[in-house]
């Protein structure tokens, strides 16, 4: 469902260009739970922020569900990134001014245009151990481990076909990492493609295949015997 | 050298209070590796913030080099903060708008009033894999694990006595943890006092004593058998 062709991406900088992806080519089907590993400042965060259409590479395409996202409308691609596509971020780029409730329930207020009467905010806040009371807390209010389970249950608001995490246990304790892979490989299991960025073995062994990245290169990609 | 007697931390919230550190009190020796673990939520960071000197406790004493710094002058404190405590946070905190050149030299400046002209940055930076041309990045266009290794090598610019660490491998690759680890553990050797807080149980296995944290409560204060 996704297929990244010849993708290049250069930083432009004053003191220098950087090339953190050089050339990679790859492809994931349709409800595949993929880990990428690799070291740090290899090219993994820039690599997923191709694949979940945040950046725009230097060369290449990127197809979603065989089509170029060149070839996409801005109502397509709103659609993919709000609604298709679910994003985690290393850093959780959560709004400060919001509580925790807020900032899971905003991408729904997005697409539905209205707040969420359903109790889906307060049900998937549940799932990742987040109580009525944590979730009236501003993220600064939050300790790391918590801000971090905030934006995996707002990655999964819009209940999205595509999830991208980028280390989404890095701040968690093993039992609440248990807990959030659980929860993920769950909604594997109900078909949705899974892309998880990763430093932790432990969990890249759980995924169908894992991806190599080094130097911004595609190094291996190998498919996880069970 | 660093003892917390009945320590409390309540932050008083809108929603509620949140007892964030219930009557803590414990003692670490000079040059101790001491590692700090429990569930994420539980109050480890608080609890670091205290023994750091950044912030101040509800109700309790903390004592450094058998003096409490309530009784200390401001220049003391500033002492301590700037010469005796080296911290690195569970999220970095770099200034965004310096170079990771300037953030680690920042420290230093304050402290000597002048630039670096030792190569001690440089150094410092090498020593966590940082060349001179990704020196040059700002922190947001840096990888997330280069960004932490910017944060370790700035707490240690100004030689500090006492090491207190929030997760410093969390977004590392294993091979770069363990080259971090090291390097801490070397320091530790040379008679720096280790305080690391971590979800990863094979850091807390290398310390020399293992604290439990679990709801702001301090459940166990273990020596680790060699
Ligand atoms: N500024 C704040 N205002 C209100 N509550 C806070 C604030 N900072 C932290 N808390 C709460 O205090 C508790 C302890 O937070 P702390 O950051 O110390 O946890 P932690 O053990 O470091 O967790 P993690 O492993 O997730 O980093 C948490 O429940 C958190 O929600
Ligand atoms: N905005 C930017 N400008 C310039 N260089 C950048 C920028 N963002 C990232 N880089 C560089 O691109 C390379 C790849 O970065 P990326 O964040 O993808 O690494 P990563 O594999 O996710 O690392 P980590 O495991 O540390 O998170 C790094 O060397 C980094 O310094
Ligand atoms: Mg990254
Ligand atoms: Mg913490």
């Amino acid at each position: 469902v996704v297929r990244l062709e010849n993708i290049s991406k250069i930083y432009p900088l004053l003191s220098g260009d950087v090339l953190a992806l050089n050339n990679i080519s790859l492809s994931i089907k349709t409800g595949e739970f993929v880990a990428i590993i690799g070291p740090s400042g290899s090219g993994k965060s820039t690599l997923l922020n191709q694949l979940g259409c945040l950046d725009v590479p230097t060369s290449g395409d990127l197809k979603i569900g065989g089509k170029s996202i060149t070839q996409m409308s801005d109502s397509e691609l709103t659609h993919l990134r709000l609604i298709m596509i679910g994003f985690i971020f290393q850093k959780f780029n959560l709004l400060p001014l919001l509580s925790a409730y807020e900032n899971v329930e905003y991408p729904y207020t997005l697409k539905y245009r209205k707040r969420d009467t359903s109790g889906r905010v307060t049900k998937l806040l549940d799932m990742v151990g987040i109580n009525e009371d944590l979730a009236k807390h501003k993220p600064s209010e939050l300790s790391g481990g918590q801000q971090q389970r905030v934006a995996i249950a707002r990655s999964l608001v819009n209940n999205p076909k595509i999830l991208l995490c980028d280390e989404p246990t890095g701040n968690l304790d093993s039992k609440t990492g248990v807990l959030v892979m659980n929860m993920l490989k769950k909604l594997n299991s109900k078909g949705k493609t899974l892309i998880i960025v990763t430093h932790d073995p432990g969990i890249a062994a759980q995924a169908d295949r894992t991806i190599t990245i080094r130097d911004g290169e595609l190094v291996a990609d190998v498919v996880n015997n069970q």
